[in-house]
């Protein structure tokens, strides 16, 4: 059975994309096959990867319009085992192109129900909580939350958390927290320190023991379109996604 | 007459918020009364600014839907000069309130137009290119663009250049570049060089001198509710926000 997971968070730039990435390649480093679905216009996911669309390929878009299925949508990448499906900047007008369709939100779950063949899919979601979000967390089982140890990072959580609520109580489908990740974690300061405290006292069991430290490799490595495991293996970077995915490992294992 | 500036940039966590607190009040410490308007329904800029909202005060999602005027919904912050209006998590659903509304995106511009007293204006935009970041541009004379000097932020650089264009082609309103600031910028690693690099060469004079570079006081400022001006005057980050004024300043000396 395939676990589907929504990497979320509305505050920006908390590393929800290198997370996708980096977990990513990670698992399928481990032998399992994962789909990582861009479902963010910026499309990092996809150029971090070294994957660009062409004219007249097929996006995201193309699904969530219901123009193609997602096998015909997603590419192999660099990575043995890891496949993406890229996002188009036209996505940013989503909400308006699907206006009046009832199952706007439900799309996304529509066309992965019925794709096959992959241990694990990564919804790498947009700095917000609109109907992109929205249908990547129909989509999954659980949301992956990434949380900067920065002092925004805690105020967010909230609207994120009665997000999940809503999903789960209005909407009806059982979305659990996979986890809250601890990202960007400076140790010369503090104030991730103080972070850290809160997260693990608000969260609790539910926050991956591993913690990603601040490292530069992860930032270069996009740049070569290339996962940190590949540009930089013995880097604290990469050592760190390693770890979260033998967590996520043993999470899911029966 | 005052000069009205959107810091946007759709791209997350750039700097945004740091900027509209620090250019801000550094503006204030040069004499020139301030105005900060947080149109991210996430509510940084309040909460950077030690600013909370309690039940039944008013906030820019009253202005906007036509409840109160600015001048009700703006509050003093710690820092002579420096006021803000704060923003309601509530705006998320803003563009689902304000459907079919001819004006919809006009109502920020209409709220400041009658608006006096302050010799700067800073909108404070959301992640995003939706409707709460068009009514920031539409109400700005000029819009600054907070560029991490990372990879992934050249990337967005496009859509939102095609999002200013689309403002003043289409919707005839002349908004200018005010600039592009460099901001979080790490010495010690090559990749910020070659993105200052590709900056300069695509955007030349219109960048900023000043760069921000990656200082912990800013990220520690916001912690303690205050500008890093007053948490630590004497820091590289206070240091180059004062510069920045000083930069907006001459550029707008007549
Ligand atoms: N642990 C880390 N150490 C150093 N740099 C990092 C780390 N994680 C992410 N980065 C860098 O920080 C920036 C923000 O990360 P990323 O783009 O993954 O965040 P995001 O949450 O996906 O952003 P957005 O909200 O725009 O989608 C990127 O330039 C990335 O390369
Ligand atoms: N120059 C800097 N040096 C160190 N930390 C910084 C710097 N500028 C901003 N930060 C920190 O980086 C994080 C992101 O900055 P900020 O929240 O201002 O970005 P933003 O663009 O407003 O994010 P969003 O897209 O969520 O609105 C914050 O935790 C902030 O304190
Ligand atoms: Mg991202
Ligand atoms: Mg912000």
């Amino acid at each position: 059975k395939t676990r589907r997971i929504a990497i979320a968070n509305q505050k920006g730039g908390v590393g929800k994309t290198t997370t996708a990435i980096n977990l990513g390649a990670s698992l399928a480093a481990a032998g399992r096959p994962t789909l990582i679905v861009d479902v963010d216009p910026q499309g990092n996911a996809g150029s971090g990867l070294g994957v660009y669309s062409g004219e007249g390929e097929k996006t995201l878009k193309d699904v969530l319009n219901g123009l193609c299925s997602m096998t015909e949508a997603l590419r192999p990448t660099a990575v043995e085992g890891l496949y993406l499906v890229p996002s188009s900047p036209e996505m940013v007008s989503l909400e308006r192109d699907l206006l009046g369709a009832q199952d706007a939100p439900l799309r996304l779950r529509r066309a992965v129900e019925s794709l096959e063949g992959f241990a694990y899919m990564l919804f790498d979601c947009p700095p917000s909580l609109g109907l992109l979000t929205l249908n990547a967390m129909l989509a999954a089982d659980g949301v992956l939350i990434p949380v900067q140890a920065e002092y925004y990072a805690l105020e967010g959580l909230t609207q994120l958390l009665r997000a999940v609520e809503y999903v789960r109580g209005r909407l009806g489908h059982p979305l659990e927290i996979d986890g809250v990740l601890l990202t960007m974690y400076d140790s010369r300061t503090r104030l991730a320190e103080d972070v850290e405290k809160q997260v693990r006292k608000h969260f609790g069991r539910r926050v991956y023991q591993t913690v990603i430290p601040r490292n530069v490799r992860l930032s270069e490595a996009p740049s070569h379109g290339m996962p940190v495991l590949e540009y930089a293996l013995t880097s604290r970077g990469a050592q760190s996604y390693l770890a979260v995915a033998r967590e996520m490992l043993a999470a899911t294992a029966v």
